[in-house]
């Protein structure tokens, strides 16, 4: 007598939880670019038995966007979820995996991201500030600045900007662009740059030549630059180099 | 007021007892619990 198929699986199920845990994993595992996510919810799970313990696993999975970028060395787990009022940034993600005698892998995935609609941000947060577009000219300004402070007042290797990250503008009651973006470290020093920028390569794509950085451009009402840069392979974070600082608050 | 009367009437049916070997029916299969927030 044939064995009944088996009852289907639920999104909750702590196989669907295993394999979903599995799938974003590969998926952070496998970017280059951006932050890592984490799972917000199992959206859709089937099993399609290919044989005794061997099942192919479809998953639709709700991610979100974390605060740490794909380079940094901060397993997933300790990552915080950006919040809703940061402007949070889902992505949707297909997953096919595979279970062998009991062992998950993951076949393909395919993800898409979008970030929250800014009208739903600003009907919680009003005076919140927005995603803008990376290639925004003003995110582009204070990037740049940001950076050539930064370099400017490091003893360290010179610093090369790898990628920004995500950028937000507030225009009230202050006009703001923070922006967060990724370095890495060169094989100049800060006067060898200064001499023949042309010249400095990226140092070899170890975890360690990468680093992270915050910054905040203040336009209005008074001139001012943050920034925050931290090198994964030094693990004591750098500190807070204000610039313009008209308030040393 | 409508609002009132139906918070009575749902406090009121909760407190029917349930018959002997009552198993609340499971949970939707998917999709599954939210972790953080809904966007």
């Amino acid at each position: 007598v044939p064995a009944a198929p088996p009852a289907p699986l639920s999104c909750d199920d702590p196989e669907s939880e295993a394999a979903a845990e599995a799938a974003v994993n590969y998926i952070n595992g496998h970017s280059h670019h951006g932050y890592k996510f984490a799972l917000n919810r199992i959206e859709d799970v089937r099993v399609v038995p290919q044989g005794p313990n061997n099942d192919i696993i479809f998953l639709e999975l709700d991610l979100l966007e974390t605060n740490c970028h794909i380079l940094s060395p901060t397993p997933l787990v300790n990552c915080t979820v950006r919040s809703f009022t940061e402007h949070a940034v889902e992505g949707d993600c297909d997953v096919k995996l595979q279970k062998l005698d009991g062992t998950l892998s993951v076949l393909a995935s395919k993800c898409h991201s979008h970030a929250d609609s800014s009208e739903d941000v600003v009907q919680v947060c009003p005076d919140c500030p927005l995603l803008v577009s990376l290639n925004n000219t003003e995110v582009l300004e204070a990037v740049s600045a940001a950076l050539n402070h930064y370099n400017s007042k490091t003893t360290g290797p010179y610093l090369r900007l790898l990628e920004i990250g995500r950028a937000k503008i507030q225009y009230h009651p202050a006009h703001i662009v923070v922006a967060e973006f990724a370095v890495g470290a060169t094989n100049c020093s800060v006067e060898e740059a200064e001499a023949n920028v042309g010249a400095c390569q990226l140092l070899p794509e170890d975890q360690s030549n990468f680093g992270f950085c915050r910054a905040a451009l203040v336009k209005r009402p008074s001139p001012d630059l943050q920034v925050d840069c931290q090198l994964y392979g030094h693990q004591v974070p750098a500190p807070n180099i204000p610039l313009l600082s008209h308030d040393t608050s | 007021s409508v609002t009132k009367r139906a918070v009575a009437e749902a406090a009121q049916h909760d407190k029917v007892p349930r018959p002997v070997g009552f198993v609340p029916p499971p949970p939707p299969p998917c999709p599954g619990r939210i972790r953080h927030f809904d966007i």
